[in-house]
């Protein structure tokens, strides 16, 4: 099974097999398992939000730095709750109208090359 | 420890700061200081690793020194640019008469500045930044017989 | 400290640095 991988993350960050908390500065926490060709999707539910806390998820490879928020540098693409801009190496764009929030559910998918 | 580090509090008159015969201002010492003491607390804002570096970039970009960053461990930084005490004005030394330790007081790391051997009333405190090898060399300017030529 | 530095302010301990959302940001939309 696909958990949350309790090594690949960010020491502060506290995790159990399919949840990720966080407090304070952005930190990553990674799945742990990666997919390297075809289409993929997973979901994430949004499940607690204390006033003005924000969160990104997406896509990364391994590395990306753990002490940073997805979206970071080049090795990531995060997707942020506050307006819910689209970021990749530290340059957010305008995305999705109005951003996510605790209660939503939230889908990635990936589209990579298939080997031949 | 708590203690004695508590009491620098206290001993502010021990050091003053004034124009430096190295570079720019400096600490000097009031009085004699004996070997091993503590001196000052290195202070400012306690910032993570990844924060530091891109301060760093900032301030390289916006022409500001970026050598007030004190790394506490691989987690931490002490960022005394904008915010801290007068520890910042301590300047390098290839032969310095100080040396920083980091100690844990109720869970807490802080970087305090020891004397190496006694220092006299009136010389400068110094310490060795260990600055990072890079390619783009800047002259060392503490004079001492055993200078390395660069800061970095 | 204001004749070295202006916007210099002191401090008496060390201060936990509380990070903006966006700290990591180049650019926002």
């Amino acid at each position: 099974n696909v958990i949350v991988s309790s090594n690949d993350r960010a020491f502060q960050l506290t995790v159990a097999n399919y949840s990720v908390t966080g407090f304070e500065g952005y930190a990553m926490a990674r799945a742990s398992h990666g997919v390297s060709k075809g289409t993929w999707y997973f979901e994430v539910y949004f499940d607690d939000q204390p006033d003005d806390s924000h969160v990104r998820i997406g896509w990364s490879q391994v590395h990306a730095p753990l002490q940073a928020c997805v979206g970071y540098n080049k090795f990531s693409y995060g997707w942020r709750s506050k307006h819910g801009t689209k970021f990749h190496d530290a340059k957010g764009k305008k995305y999705h109208f109005g951003g996510f929030k605790q209660g939503d559910t939230l889908g990635c998918l990936i589209h990579l090359p298939v080997d031949k | 420890d708590f203690f004695k580090i508590n009491q620098l509090k206290f001993r502010k008159k021990m050091i003053k700061f004034a124009r430096s015969r190295i570079h720019g201002w400096g600490l000097y010492a009031m009085e004699t200081i004996a070997q091993d003491e503590m001196i000052v607390e290195y202070i400012g804002q306690k910032i993570r690793s990844l924060v530091a570096d891109e301060r760093e970039k900032a301030y390289e970009r916006r022409g500001i020194g970026s050598s007030y960053l004190f790394r506490i461990d691989e987690h931490s930084v002490i960022d005394a640019t904008k915010r801290g005490n007068f520890a910042r004005f301590i300047n390098h030394s290839c032969q310095p008469n100080c040396y920083a330790k980091v100690l844990t007081i109720e869970g807490d790391k802080r970087i305090v500045i020891y004397s190496r051997s006694i220092i006299n009333k009136g010389e400068e405190i110094t310490y060795d930044y260990k600055f990072p090898i890079e390619d783009d060399k800047i002259d060392c300017l503490c004079g001492a017989k055993a200078c390395r030529g660069y800061l970095n | 400290w204001s004749a070295f530095a202006p916007e210099f302010q002191e401090l008496e301990e060390n201060e936990k640095y509380i990070e903006k959302e966006g700290e990591f940001d180049m650019e926002d939309e």
